[in-house]
Formats: structure tokens, C-alpha cells, sequence
């Protein structure tokens, strides 16, 4: 569903805040 | 079954980074989880993982974050 695909895009943004 | 197309792995994010920019978003479209047999969480983690390696450029289109590559 595309809440799912927000909330998986989300979490990769949040790995990678650390990151970039 | 997965093909090497579908299946998440460093170079398949390469081929698409270096083909044109893409958000977190599009990235995650093109490693669907019912395609690659990974859970959503493991997509997640192997992502991160291989954008950290790979260490893209980034560049903003219509105010969202875009990862890119060059050759």
C-alpha cells in the first residue's frame, strides 16, 4: 500500500539522516 | 522468484542512481518487497546499507531530495 511504502520511506530518510 | 533485477543488491541501486535521480521513494519502488522476498524492514536496512556505500550525490527536484551518480 503506498501508507507502507511512506512509512518504509521514512525510515530509510531517518537511517541515512544520521548519514547525510 | 526473484531475478537479478529485482534483487536488492548494490549494483541494481547503481544502475538505477546512474540512470537518473530517484527518491528514497522511487528506490523503494523498484525493490518491492512481494519482488525481492525481503521484509519490509530488511529493505530498509540493505538499502540504507548500499546508499551509504555508495554514497550518491543528492540534489532537490520540485522541493524532494533526489539521490544520483554519475559514470
Amino acid at each position: 500500500s503506498s501508507s507502507e511504502a511512506d512509512e518504509m520511506a521514512a525510515a530509510l530518510e531517518a537511517e541515512l539522516n544520521d548519514f547525510m | 522468484t526473484p531475478s537479478s533485477q529485482t534483487a536488492l543488491c548494490l549494483d541494481a541501486v547503481r544502475r538505477y542512481l546512474i540512470r537518473k535521480p530517484m527518491t528514497t521513494k522511487d528506490l523503494l519502488k523498484k525493490f518491492q518487497t512481494k519482488r525481492t522476498g525481503l521484509s519490509s524492514e530488511q529493505t530498509v536496512n540493505v538499502l540504507a546499507q548500499i546508499l551509504k556505500r555508495l554514497n550518491p550525490e543528492r540534489k532537490n527536484i520540485s522541493d524532494k531530495m533526489h539521490f544520483y551518480l554519475t559514470e
